[in-house]
């Protein structure tokens, strides 16, 4: 099964 | 002083109604060059990042750059109370809690006024790396929307996979699978009706569809949605919004555990 991923491993905070 | 007047005040009632179910505060950043917001919901899943250029408003003017802390649903309550024809004007002194939202009828000869409480907001700003996609498909927005209500019948995912022949939705569930694929269609009259596709490389990524659903309440914003895709990273939906900015929405994909 497929799990979600989280936006903050792609995105660094700024 | 922020002022921006707005003829076509559908276009914020539809920007609203297209974020509120996604983001319960945000931070609505103002600045001379124009309106803008970037949030994430609260499972850091998916982020919304909003755009509207200061020569799309009739008026603009933005003394001071101003972060107005906005709860989402407030704001909707308010701009609901706008008729679809009405002028929007939004105004906040620099140092003021509050936004005034004044509705002007076309004849003008209705005028309300509204003040909102601001909120003070911490965000965190996330870095959005400017990046090239290997696959990048323009289709009907509402053609879109269609096969994510469809194929959310289906399953709770939906695997998009992009070639040069096409791109395919595909879901399955308990109870079967269901598959739509998308062709290009260079031929269609309108502008709005074709589907391309632009790739380098073919692509193939899976993402909750619960999402995506959310993202397709923008489509009364646009008649044509672009999707951005490369393997492993996140999707890119995007809708104009007219010719003054646009909505990206950002959704990262399901991994194998």
């Amino acid at each position: 099964v497929p799990k979600q991923n989280d936006l903050l491993n792609y995105f660094q905070v700024s | 002083m922020f002022e921006a007047r707005l003829v076509q005040g559908s276009l914020l009632k539809k920007v609203q109604e297209a974020l509120k179910d996604i983001v319960q505060e945000a931070s609505w950043d103002c600045t001379s060059s124009g309106l803008s917001l970037q949030a994430m919901d609260g499972s850091h899943v998916s982020l919304v990042q909003l755009t509207l250029r200061a020569d799309g408003f009739e008026k603009y003017r933005c003394d001071r750059n101003l972060a107005m802390g906005i709860n989402m649903g407030s704001m909707s309550k308010i701009l609901k109370c706008a008729g679809n024809d009405d002028v929007i004007t939004l105004k906040a002194e620099d140092t003021s809690d509050r936004l005034e939202l004044m509705f002007e009828s076309p004849k003008g000869e209705k005028i309300s006024n509204y003040e909102m409480k601001l909120m003070d907001l911490d965000c965190e700003q996330l870095g959005i790396p400017d990046q090239e996609y290997s696959c990048s498909i323009k289709m009907p927005s509402h053609e879109f929307a269609r096969i994510c209500r469809d194929l959310s019948q289906i399953g709770e995912c939906v695997v998009i996979t992009c070639t040069k022949d096409g791109v395919q939705f595909s879901a399955k569930g308990d109870m079967g699978s269901g598959t739509v694929k998308m062709s290009q269609n260079l031929g269609a009259e309108k502008e709005d009706d074709q589907v391309t596709i632009e790739m380098t490389e073919p692509v193939q990524l899976t993402f909750a569809i619960k999402y995506l659903n959310m993202f397709t309440k923008a489509t009364s914003l646009s008649g044509s949605v672009c999707l951005s895709m490369s393997n492993d990273v996140p999707l890119v939906v995007e809708y104009k919004v007219e010719d003054m900015g646009h909505i990206k929405y950002f959704l990262a994909p399901k991994i194998e555990d």
